[in-house]
């Protein structure tokens, strides 16, 4: 067993839970959190209470998709729960389950919630993962574990639990909490379902990039990704659209233009010839409308931004682009214009950000070009990749030799070389 | 089989998540070496039950596909130390 270096500084704990699974009745969700405490305290000096009140010790969620505490959670499969160690701060014993998951008990189908939970109240009790074969702190999901009344933990775990709380006393408190009636069917035939398949960030193009209150916004089919004015990638699985930006019909497929307006602050989306408002995270009534709006008479726009130094708008489409004025509601003068006034700059761009560094960025493909402070032609140097500079993803390794030459000249030498090097 | 790009990406991806690779410096270019690389799928290895190749093989991806709990399982990871040294 592992240890987190932080136990509880007392052995009468209080539970609640605060929100429940779509998949199991609230009863039974209850009793099998009762019941996945109870194996932690039949084997150690700790007991739990249950409380209606707030301010529990043990806090049972189930929340989805990213939920501010640097552990989103991915949809079905993938990640399955989180528990925070025993310490001050707010999050202490905070356990919190994927509501994206077909939560059951006791079946071979979906995912056992009895024995995931078991897994987390080990970490709110101070234990971290272990490598031992049949313990239930592995990190791996290991399935059902049969009848919750029946199971006893693992040697290596009461092994850890008591390094923590000690032996249990001679007087054993209540049993655990009775069985559920009934089982569980799953409402939908088997619920297994294998990992959605996320783009991958590091080989992808962007269908549109969006600079939204100082973090950069890749966008990809339903999927984005966030990187922080730190340029740090605030995780590296992309989070749904759909769970994040509420009101978005659920068959869109892609979005292909996303701004920041100057004038209010709202955010636009922008997918074939209609365009949604936002106000943070919803969107407006009234909306999709029509691009004509803005006096577009395109079929789409490839990309738009605000430049910071004028505060207009911009849409880009293929090789023409226009500039809108939002305070005053109409298209500049004078446009379209063509978008090779931009020095360096390809045709048909992804998608353009006027960052927080003063700079702005076109994207196109697995590229992106950097356009100094106000200036309309690209730095030198550029096209840089996305994939290295904003992505995290490492540079592809060089070939390995098959066969290590012994010397130059002495024997041919077979290595796998670069096409075209010779 | 040799791992493809895709597999080698998502795998680093993996194993920076769960504590075996250090997480990505903004601050610094320094990229991963292919030594740190193999002992951290050694490690991930040995920790679940497989044969410690280092070799980020059909069985390690299949591993990394399993369901499982979101906390890391090597809880000292270095960016955590090397930040309260730069402090």
């Amino acid at each position: 067993y592992a240890v987190s270096g932080s136990v509880w500084q007392k052995s009468h704990l209080t539970w609640r839970v605060d929100s429940f699974p779509v998949s199991l009745s609230q009863e039974t969700t209850r009793q099998l959190i009762g019941s996945a405490l109870y194996t932690w305290s039949r084997e150690s000096n700790l007991h739990f209470e249950e409380t209606r009140a707030g301010g529990a010790d043990i806090r049972v969620s189930f929340v989805q998709g990213s939920h501010d505490d640097g552990y989103p959670f991915d949809g079905p499969g993938g990640t399955l729960g989180h528990a925070f160690f025993p310490g001050v701060g707010s999050s202490a014993g905070a356990t919190h389950m994927d509501a994206d998951e077909s939560w059951t008990y006791n079946v071979a189908e979906g995912t056992d919630l009895f024995a995931v939970a078991v897994h987390e109240f080990g970490h709110s009790l101070g234990l971290s993962h272990s490598s031992a074969e049949n313990s239930i702190m592995k990190p791996y999901y290991q399935g059902t574990v049969g009848e919750h009344r029946r199971y006893r933990l693992p040697p290596d775990d009461v092994q850890g639990i008591q390094a923590l709380y000690g032996k249990r006393s001679a007087h054993p408190g209540a049993d655990a909490p009775p069985a559920p009636t009934q089982r569980y069917i799953p409402p939908r035939g088997p619920t297994y379902r294998p990992r959605l398949p996320f783009p991958d960030r590091c080989s992808t193009h962007f269908d549109a990039v969006a600079n939204i209150r100082g973090e950069v916004f890749f966008f990809k089919s339903r999927y984005f990704w966030r990187v922080q004015a730190t340029r740090q990638l605030v995780s590296l699985n992309p989070a749904h659209l759909g769970n994040f930006w509420l009101g978005l019909p659920p068959d869109l497929t892609r979005v292909d233009a996303v701004y920041e307006r100057a004038n209010d602050s709202k955010i636009v989306f922008i997918a074939g010839g209609n365009y949604w408002v936002f106000k943070d995270t919803l969107v407006e009534p009234g909306y999709p409308r029509p691009l004509t709006d803005f006096g577009l008479n395109t079929d789409g726009v490839d990309g738009a931004f605000v430049w910071k130094h004028n505060k207009k708008t911009y849409f880009f489409r293929h090789n023409r682009y226009w500039r809108f004025d939002e305070r005053q509601g109409r298209m500049d003068p004078g446009y379209p214009r063509d978008s090779n006034l931009w020095l360096g700059l390809p045709s048909d761009v992804d998608d353009v950000i006027s960052w927080t560094d003063g700079h702005t960025y076109f994207f196109k493909g697995p590229q992106y070009w950097k356009f100094q402070d106000g200036q309309v032609e690209a730095d030198p140097g550029y096209p840089h990749s996305i994939a290295l500079n904003w992505m995290y993803c490492a540079a592809a390794a060089p070939p390995e030799p098959t066969q290590e030459p012994e010397g130059r000249g002495q024997r041919d030498c077979n290595c796998q070389c670069p096409a075209g090097s010779g | 089989s040799r791992p493809s790009a895709r597999d080698l990406s998502s795998g680093m991806d993996w194993l920076t998540r769960y504590g075996y690779l250090p997480p990505p410096d903004p601050y610094s270019a320094q990229q991963q070496t292919l030594d740190g690389l193999r002992d951290a799928v050694k490690t991930m290895q040995r920790f679940a039950g497989l044969r410690p190749t280092g070799i980020l093989d059909d069985d390690t991806i299949a591993m990394m596909h399993k369901p499982r709990c979101s906390l890391p399982d090597i809880i000292l990871a270095s960016g955590y130390q090397r930040h309260r040294r730069k402090r």
